[in-house]
């Protein structure tokens, strides 16, 4: 029973790219078949596993309601559904509710064993979230420890409670306070606010880490282009830690 | 003569608000008289300067195409448009080109004797951003050093070339690093890179600074919260330099 996790936030440059490809890859380490799928037209997931797109076959595969387009990555057990700049377009199509179950009915048509799907998404509440939110059953919120940063986290609770009459299966997995710096008093201040709001899903923290933000320029998910560092550990922890609860191992 | 000027980047997080709240505040500070746009549903420009708002006055102004809504803020000779989550549903008024005038028509309605008009703008090339693009002279772009914040970049650069057929005073004004992290070898990569594609925009850096992080859930800008910090002096310079090329004075 293939699972389906959103990682979501409206906020911007919360760590929701670096989220999704680093837990995949630590998924596919340990054996699990993983298929990263970019709902960004930025790209940014793609190019942090080394690939270039532009989009068009997301985009014909959304616009048309078939199986994604399906890549295999250097990582082994990992592939890429890709995404680039068209996928843009796809914006136009969401007016309301309408159009907001295509990803889900493609992802049904896509033939494949994965273990499990995660799906990265812009920061933003438009088609591409709203779709990653009906075809998902567990959320993953990241969050920076900023005051900012709480207010985007609190309008992102709100879209999803509102969705939950479409797709009731959909639940907040886990909270994941990354780019965290512990010295910092406001990430204590922020720390306490996320385990009141959400008091048994505030995963470890992932520290703000120089290895997680070089990564990217080289393609490949931290646990490859620095075994050895706190982003490869970090991410390793967090990985158990959602896969007892979603995998249910 | 008002000059505006959009602070853009569909990268997420990288300081478009930051970087408006706090270059409005400096040049207010000056004797400047200012008006802040908030462009982003999620209304993080109008919290940093401690205004709560639903964006519904902002979407119906856009809607009817009337002058836009002004507030005074706690800053002497700064102005606000405020936002808020309302603000979402503009993007489905954007279908390709048309739509992207309603901002400049609606920002010509709306009196007052501002010296600088500054619009922040939300991590997408969506209704918000694209109408601020139509609207101004002067564009600013805040950067962060990293390998997908220069794909953002590019992403933008062909953006903003394609709507100049449209808007032909557009201009890239600068290319603002913003939270940078002096000692990493990355920000010194990035920079070399900024200066070879921007050899004259470059401006000062903005360090990363937690004084910035703390300001806005004090709803002022970071030269009231923390007069002396490196955070405000910071935008101070980056301030004065963009004023001399911009104000020309
Ligand atoms: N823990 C971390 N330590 C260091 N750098 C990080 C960390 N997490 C993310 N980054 C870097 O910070 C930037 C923002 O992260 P990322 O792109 O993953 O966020 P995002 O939420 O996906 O952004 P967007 O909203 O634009 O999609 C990237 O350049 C990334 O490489
Ligand atoms: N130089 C800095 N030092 C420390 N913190 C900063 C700095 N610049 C921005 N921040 C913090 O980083 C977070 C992201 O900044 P900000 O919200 O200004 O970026 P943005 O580009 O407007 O994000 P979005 O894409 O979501 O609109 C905020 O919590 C902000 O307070
Ligand atoms: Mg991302
Ligand atoms: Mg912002």
């Amino acid at each position: 029973m293939k699972k389906v996790v959103s990682v979501v936030n409206l906020k911007g440059g919360v760590g929701k790219t670096t989220t999704a490809v680093n837990l995949a890859a630590c998924w596919a380490e340990t054996g699990k078949k993983v298929l990263l799928v970019d709902m960004d037209p930025q790209g940014s997931a793609s190019i942090s596993v080394g690939v270039m797109n532009d989009g068009n076959e997301l985009l014909d595969a959304l616009q048309r309601t078939v199986d994604l387009p399906v890549v295999s990555t250097d990582v082994p057990g990992l592939d890429l559904v890709p995404s680039g700049i068209e996928l843009t377009a796809a914006n136009q199509w969401y007016t309301g509710d309408s159009g907001i179950g295509i990803l889900d009915r493609c992802l049904e048509q896509t033939e494949g064993d994965w273990d499990y799907l995660i799906i990265d998404c812009p920061p933003s509440l438009g088609f591409h979230t709203m779709n990653s939110l009906m075809a998902c059953q567990h959320v993953l919120v990241p969050v920076e420890a900023s005051f900012l940063g709480l207010n985007g986290l609190k309008q992102m609770v709100t879209a999803i409670k509102s969705i939950k009459s479409q797709n009731p299966d959909i639940k907040i997995e886990a909270v994941i306070p990354c780019r965290a710096h512990r010295r910092r008093r406001i990430h204590w201040e922020i720390m306490d606010r996320l385990k009141e709001m959400f008091p048994t899903k505030v995963t470890p923290i992932i520290r703000e880490n120089v290895s997680l933000t070089e990564a990217p320029g080289r393609g490949k998910p931290v646990i490859f282009t620095a075994r050895i560092s706190k982003g490869a550990d970090d991410y390793r922890l967090v990985s158990m830690w959602l896969d007892e609860r979603i995998g249910g191992i």
